[in-house]
């Protein structure tokens, strides 16, 4: 059980303190509206009133202690760099920073943000591309230097199958679809043959993405 | 090439409105605020400065037109499901609305929302579960009826091969990624031996992915 600060609970700040709380962890939140406080009351370990940008306050609360300290104020740039910065120079850590732009972003980092999350902006661009496009898979986030590619299938898959071309062991990805005009198979099965015209969506190390689409 | 509309400017509508815009269709955006509109002149096709919740408005820009409106009025209840109601009205084909909470989401619907969401609250979930758990893939947004799920390998798979135990063919589920302690293999060769304590993230059709939890 970890234990975590999150400043500024609105519409971020809340979910991300409920979800930590509710995988059983020690929440605090603070937030100067004091009905946001109230609202969140029992919804946390503890949730306390205070300006989040100001230092006394943040020494008093041992920064240091907490295994991560997540900032979700967001209009108030100049609160949000200085929250932020201050936690850093505290001994925080970790901190995660929601940020408005990139510029605003640049600056969090600076001044010792560990991450910055742009919600709005992330959401839009994956929810616009959904909308406007025929993507096999909306969105994914994998760990390190893995990713998932969409593209045409070599000319010398055409008509085997992905056993015959031991693709996983070949190639080294993870086939998660074909899609064959309108048609669209997910875990598509080993004895499938490839069709001109196929369009796959494979998940592998860069590295071996890059290496497929030169064949 | 298609046609959208984008009412309400803010961190989310902006980068809806210019994805769109990137990738070829046409936007109009909309905006109350002069500042925010002079700022995205030149970059969507057209930006007008108007209150969106106005009815003459709407009908005077031909909303039955466009392929789909975005409504990105975030803090004003009453305009977002104003906006949305008048959208489906007069309408309009397909309408995304940028909701607050659960609460708002319902009325959204129920005015006429195709689809609502949430941007700040589920990046802030996937975020949190992402810090504080050790889950291999942070998320996945897939088509219809198929997840993502991270579980115990059933007995029977301990010293197996995934070729020997025919996964995709008889599970009908694609195995991502293999979790043994801290150690995490993606994409894992179809020669890896499963082994005692293994958790493994697989794909699959939601029905497909609960048949495998009960073997
Ligand atoms: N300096 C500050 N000290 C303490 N709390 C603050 C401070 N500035 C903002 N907050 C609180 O942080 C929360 C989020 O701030 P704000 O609404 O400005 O950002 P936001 O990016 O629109 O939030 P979200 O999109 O997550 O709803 C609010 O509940 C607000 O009361
Ligand atoms: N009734 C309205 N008519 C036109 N524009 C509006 C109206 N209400 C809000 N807007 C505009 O919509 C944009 C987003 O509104 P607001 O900032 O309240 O929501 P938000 O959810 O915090 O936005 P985001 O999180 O996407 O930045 C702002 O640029 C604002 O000027």
């Amino acid at each position: 059980m970890n234990s975590y600060i999150v400043l500024g609970l609105g519409r971020f700040g809340k979910a991300f303190a409920k979800t930590l709380y509710n995988l059983g962890h020690d929440v605090l939140g603070v937030d100067n509206n004091p009905d946001v406080v109230q609202e969140m009351s029992d919804e946390l370990t503890h949730v306390i009133t205070s300006e989040c940008s100001n230092e006394d306050f943040l020494k008093s609360i041992g920064v240091s202690n907490f295994d991560a300290a997540i900032v979700g104020i967001g209009n108030n740039l100049q609160a949000s760099i200085l929250t932020t910065a201050l936690l850093k120079e505290l001994g925080c850590k970790y901190i995660i920073s929601k940020a408005q732009n990139d510029l605003h972003a640049k600056v969090l980092i600076t001044v010792g943000a560990n991450r910055v999350v742009f919600p709005e902006r992330d959401m839009a661009i994956r929810v616009a591309n959904n909308l406007a496009s025929q993507n096999i898979i909306d969105s994914i986030q994998l760990s390190g230097d893995y990713s998932i590619m969409e593209t045409n299938i070599p000319e010398k898959w055409v008509g085997k199958t992905i056993t015959e071309l031991a693709i996983r062991t070949k190639y080294r990805v993870n086939i998660l679809a074909i899609k064959r005009g309108s048609e669209l198979f997910i875990s598509p099965a080993p004895s499938s043959i490839f069709m001109e015209g196929d369009i796959v969506s494979i998940m592998g190390r860069d590295s071996d993405l890059k290496a497929l689409k030169v064949h």
